[in-house]
């Protein structure tokens, strides 16, 4: 089902923004 | 509260001028600070984006954080 398909990337896409967003936090002194 | 102070830690990244919402423009600016393309933060802003008016406001944002932490609907 390409919905499904789609919902499974844009999760995926949104995991990978928070953590770099959490790795970008946690880098910093 | 741990989660509130990370996600408006977050928000505030986005939001470098301190408007109070992110705009389309705002997430093409991390394009150099975080490792994902152009198309995967103008994917971010649309799903993150629940009524799709352009603004990605505070409440949407850490709706879409708290979904990532505790899953759907998480607590």
């Amino acid at each position: 089902d390409p919905n499904m398909k789609g919902a499974a990337a844009n999760e995926g896409v949104l995991a990978n923004f928070f953590n770099s967003l959490l790795s970008k936090k946690t880098g910093s002194p | 509260s741990a989660v509130i102070e990370k996600t408006r830690e977050f928000f505030q990244i986005c939001d470098t001028e301190g408007k109070g919402f992110i705009t389309r423009r705002d997430m093409q600016r991390l394009n150099g600070e975080l490792p994902l393309s152009a198309d995967e933060l103008e994917n971010v802003f649309d799903t993150l984006d629940a009524d799709a008016n352009g603004y990605l406001t505070f409440e949407e944002f850490s709706s879409g954080f708290s979904e990532f932490m505790f899953g759907p609907g998480g607590t």
